[in-house]
């Protein structure tokens, strides 16, 4: 078992690192196995991650747009090691900047071709990433309906007035 | 892959509706209020989620959708979901539906490929797939940074999920 | 005491009602003094929304951008009764969706006549209601610059990298 | 009003650097992580903020600037803050400075004006304005939805603390 997870975490440590520098260029990002706390503690993993330009600092440290980043790159390498089935994920996107949301939609893309994912989101850059988009809308009788299932321009009255693109 | 999910009287989706989910990226929009994290909890309820703080409530009859203006509350909250693994692998089902009832009085059934069965049949089925309401691999709204946040062990715990 | 709060609380119910008729057009909302759970405890406020067309839910039930739009509401609710020397918001329209944030943007212009808010954002609609707009950058030496304090192009190069516009 | 705010050795500020804030919307934008939130502790610092958790840290010393890519770690960080009131008052000053200082070792100064005090002295001097560190005026990122979380006497503390 200790060996499964062994060469399972290998893996691992490298998407990681690799993700980070997709998602930090000039960065290093890497996962660290590290001694437990208490006597008969269990081992644990540790991340550890220094954005470009600056020194390691503990996580907490870090930015709301830093951290999202760093959780991401962690999902994204065990998706990128050993896949769930899909990946549902409700608007993980929230506090990174354009440059860094498209960056990540990058990472989503390539692994995308292998995984299926469901994102909720308010963003157009992940809206245009969609091979699927499904537009959901309140009615006036307070019960939600589905108004589409394609691309293309019959998903616009409800993107229009929802998704920030400007 | 989730292939497909079905929901009636489930939270704001008092209608019948369908969703067909395709390979790759899926993508949900909508206005603020409009329903779109009420699909990703009728997703995680299917999967058997018993915590009902983790779906926004303070019990499992408050799933049932509960009113609005002109209209008045259903008496069932149903969702079905249809989910085949990974990867194809000879060793597993090609597909699995679970689907999971409550009504207004609480009372709870768990179907699996249509046949009555417990949640805990549910749990184990649909952990063959390395599915279930705890994984990583579903980010609720709020929570994406809650990796920062974890101690050493409980990141180790997610990756030995994984293997 | 008592009485003064009397005062400044009937006047913060109405403007918390009006505050919610411009963020949920069709909904109401008003603050309702309760009674303590306990013995000795205090009287306390609160919060009751309904969205239009909806039935009336614990604030727990509701959407992320619900939830900041009603403590929101709740914050200007205060600024347009007894303002405070200034208002520091970081990142606060994050759940909004693209009318919403409008709406909220709507309500600080309104109130930026008398009040000054100092508003820390990535969204563009934000940025177009500012007098005075401010950038930061890191430095590859890992510490911070302000490149700008004006309006107009001179801000365009970090806004248009960082600030989600499409 | 927030009229000025100047910086050196603060958390990512290197350098000294000012701001000066003007009336009505001041917007503040930049790339994740280039230290916009910094500035946000670096006022509420200055307002007394004595708790480090609510200033991402563990203690006052991580507040001095600790170094970069070729620059080394400053030995003080420094906060200065000038506000005037919201609402003209004869009875009040028609502006405060408060300036906070820590080093790299630990030691604390403060100043009223230009003139070395105590913490309990800008936290009173801020209070005639209505500024301090725990006001609602204050809407850290990720405590948006704070208020609906709040318990009913909390709420009433709120109202409380303007009127
Ligand atoms: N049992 C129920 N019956 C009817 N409506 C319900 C029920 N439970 C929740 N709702 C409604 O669902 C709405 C919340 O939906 P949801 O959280 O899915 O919105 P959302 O699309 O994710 O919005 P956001 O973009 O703000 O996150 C609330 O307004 C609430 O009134
Ligand atoms: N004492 C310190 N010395 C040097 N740098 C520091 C110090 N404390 C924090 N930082 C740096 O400041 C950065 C975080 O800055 P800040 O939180 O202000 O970013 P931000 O602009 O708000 O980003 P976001 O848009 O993601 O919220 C971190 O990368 C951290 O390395
Ligand atoms: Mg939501
Ligand atoms: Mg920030």
């Amino acid at each position: 078992v200790t060996d499964g997870f062994q060469q399972i975490f290998t893996v691992v440590q490298e998407r990681f690192t690799d993700a980070i520098e997709v998602l930090f260029p000039g960065g290093a990002g890497r996962l660290v196995a590290v001694e437990p706390e208490d006597e008969d503690g269990e081992m644990g993993i540790e991340i550890s991650v220094v954005p470009a330009g600056k020194r390691a600092r503990p996580l907490a440290m870090m930015s709301g747009g830093e951290r999202s980043l760093i959780a991401l790159a962690f999902c994204l390498a065990i998706a990128m090691t050993r896949p769930a089935p899909f990946y549902l994920l409700d608007e993980v996107e929230a506090a990174l900047d354009d440059t860094n949301l498209r960056r990540f939609l990058t990472l989503v893309r390539r692994l995308s071709k292998e995984t299926q994912f469901v994102m909720i989101t308010h963003q157009q850059p992940t809206v245009e990433i969609a091979d699927t988009l499904f537009g959901v809308t309140m009615g006036s009788d307070g019960a939600s309906q589905i108004v589409s299932r394609r691309l293309g321009d019959s998903i616009e009255g409800v993107a229009r007035t929802t998704v920030r693109r400007q | 892959m989730l292939r497909r999910l079905d929901l009636r009287g489930f939270k704001s989706f008092a209608s019948p509706i369908s969703l067909d989910f395709g390979p790759g990226v899926n993508v949900i929009v909508g206005p603020n209020g409009s329903g779109k994290s009420n699909l990703a909890e009728a997703i995680v309820w299917s999967m058997g989620e018993q915590r009902a703080n983790k779906l926004r409530a303070a019990g499992m009859t408050e799933m049932v959708f509960s009113g609005g203006d002109g209209r008045p509350a259903a008496g069932v909250a149903e969702v079905r979901m249809t989910v085949s693994p990974a990867i194809d692998d000879p060793g597993l089902p090609t597909e699995i539906e679970v689907a999971r009832r409550v009504t207004r009085t609480g009372e709870a059934t768990y179907q699996l490929n249509g046949t009555s069965c417990r949640l805990l049949d549910v749990h184990e089925s649909l952990g063959t797939f390395g599915l279930g309401p705890d994984a990583l691999a579903v980010i609720r709204q709020g929570q994406v940074e809650a990796v920062c946040t974890a101690r050493p062990a409980d990141l180790r715990a997610v990756v030995e999920e994984a293997a």
